[in-house]
């Protein structure tokens, strides 16, 4: 473990509990995509099916353990508890066509040809394209709350942090996975855009809105 | 080594 990948791991935390928190405080999953969510959701669960079979640590269990229920329970608020409010005419991205083809080229592209392993890829691959119905949603809306603004802030932020983690790990333990760092850089890569905004805009007080 | 490795991060 290093401080940047702690630090990535504790932003991605915050920023799920972030979303969950806004959700239940405001009663309200306006602005939120459903489908980034659902795809979230299983980004986590076929990534930590080794969540009983391959202990590494209280910290590792723990966070896999809560990166699972807090997805499942947002899924929950948005498609049932709060389902009035979600905003179906704007979340309109079509989800399969990132699914499938993800679904492909883990089969194509992998470490080693097990079922395990191409999930684990799989995930690797869907959470690299997984804010993209979230992002396209708000240029569709040309804005975005605050809250979800910070969200996606902290959210984009932890993949940053792993690539920075998967240099130190490069440099100093001699490990590295090509198959994660390229799809860490598609997706750290796919927030620039609302990074400049969130930079420009909300850190000066301003909300965050697309030029039209 | 890599295998193993790599799935120590979440």
């Amino acid at each position: 473990m290093n401080i940047f990948r702690l630090v990535g791991d504790l932003s991605h935390l915050l920023a799920i509990l972030l979303l969950l928190w806004k959700i239940w405080k405001t009663r309200s999953c306006a602005g939120v995509s459903g489908k980034s969510q659902i795809m979230f959701g299983l980004v986590y669960i076929t990534r930590y099916l080794d969540l009983f079979t391959n202990f590494i640590s209280i910290y590792n269990t723990t966070m896999k353990a809560i990166f699972i229920a807090v997805a499942i329970a947002t899924i929950y608020l948005i498609y049932f508890k709060f389902k009035a409010t979600y905003d179906s005419n704007h979340d309109t991205f079509r989800m399969e066509f990132l699914i499938v083809p993800v679904g492909g080229l883990a089969f194509l592209v992998n470490h080693d040809f097990t079922a395990l392993e191409i999930l684990w890829t799989f995930s690797i691959y869907l959470e690299s394209v997984a804010i993209l119905p979230q992002l396209f949603m708000i240029s569709k809306t040309g804005e975005a709350e605050t809250i979800t603004s910070h969200y996606l802030f902290a959210l984009g932020s932890y993949r940053a942090l792993y690539i920075v983690n998967w240099v130190y790990r490069y440099y100093f333990e001699g490990f590295f996975d090509l198959i994660a760092i390229v799809a860490g850089c598609v997706q750290t890569i796919l927030y620039c855009d609302f990074f400049y905004l969130y930079v420009t805009k909300v850190m000066h007080g301003k909300k965050l809105s697309l030029p039209a | 080594e890599i295998q193993q490795k790599k799935k120590d991060e979440l």
